[in-house]
């Protein structure tokens, strides 16, 4: 794992609530709303189950701490999208809050459902971006939520022990949250895959 | 022949999730230094966008279509970076994460881009 320059990290007393609300303005027509809430809100889970912060949607979305929304093109941040796949999203380092997902992807909520080839998960790339919100860098680990790349049609939503380490070192644990249960999955999965490769 | 099969079928898996917008860098694969090929430019442009070269003015290599000793320290970086194997050379896997979709905060000095400037304002 890796931080931006620095280290930032979201400053509050603990446990840290952060609020988080998708634009009314900037979104994607052919998913539900609440489809889309639901997903972010299950991107949001998935850190919030390792560290001790809560994620509350606001009501008014200029008043969150974090903003996301889905842009196109030059989007006045300095960093313009480039229609479908190349750049999926960006995000902000602490305490801007900012998450952007290109518009011009074919975004799925439920990859079953979605028969493009170009179809991108939602909820794999929000949780890469709020990794960036809270202050991870990209990870070198390729089965890591934090590596860069995303191939279209792929889910990856399971936070692997880099990324818990990273975000820990940063906030601290949530203290229902037991690492040594994620440790002994990646294990299994490897002897698993070492398995399988043996017998083929 | 065993490598040559790996190498196809790598590459047939590199086109599928290939991106619009790094289609063309599928010319690339098997250039190392010395090389100079129509088109590197926009994989230096690549580099540059995502923290591996340093553009210092408008008139370095970084617009010419040599790959010089710059572009090859930001493949060993690239490489060194994301866990691939570290050959200095546009291989099939290196190009094929090259192509791949990603996240647009850059992978070295993430704060060197304007949103972290941003944020420190």
């Amino acid at each position: 794992f890796t931080y931006f320059t620095g280290k930032p990290r979201w400053a509050g007393r603990k446990p840290l609530t952060l609020t988080y609300a998708i634009s009314p303005e900037h979104t994607i027509k052919y998913v539900a709303t609440a489809d889309v809430a639901a997903t972010i809100r299950r991107a949001f889970d998935n850190w919030a189950r390792v560290i001790p912060v809560r994620f509350e949607e606001a009501t008014n979305y200029e008043s969150a701490d974090v903003k996301l929304g889905f842009y196109g093109g030059d989007h006045g941040d300095g960093e313009p999208f480039d229609g479908v796949l190349g750049i999926l999203g960006h995000a902000f380092s602490p305490e801007s809050g900012r998450l952007h997902l290109d518009a011009a992807e074919q975004w799925a909520v439920d990859l079953g459902k979605e028969s493009s080839e170009v179809a991108v998960d939602l909820e794999s790339v929000a949780t890469h971006e709020i990794g960036h919100v809270l202050g991870l860098g990209h990870s070198a680990v390729k089965e890591a939520v934090m590596y860069p790349s995303l191939s279209p049609r792929t889910k990856k939503v399971e936070l692997k022990v880099d990324d818990i380490e990273g975000v820990q070192a940063l906030y601290g644990s949530n203290p229902n949250f037991r690492l040594n249960q994620t440790v002994q999955s990646e294990t299994s999965s490897a002897i698993a895959l070492r398995d399988a490769i043996k017998k083929s | 022949k065993d490598d040559d099969q790996h190498r196809q079928a790598l590459f047939r898996a590199t086109q599928y999730n290939s991106n619009y917008t790094w289609r063309s860098f599928h010319r690339l694969l098997d250039l190392e230094r010395g090389s100079r090929v129509d088109g590197l430019v926009g994989l230096k442009q690549y580099f540059v966008r995502f923290g591996y070269l340093i553009s210092t003015n408008s008139a370095d290599s970084v617009l010419s279509d040599a790959f010089d000793a710059r572009l090859e320290t930001a493949v060993l970086r690239y490489q060194a970076s994301l866990g691939l194997p570290v050959t200095g050379k546009l291989d099939a896997t290196t190009l094929s994460e090259v192509m791949a979709p990603r996240c647009g905060v850059p992978d070295l000095n993430p704060n060197r881009s304007r949103a972290a400037e941003t944020v420190q304002r």
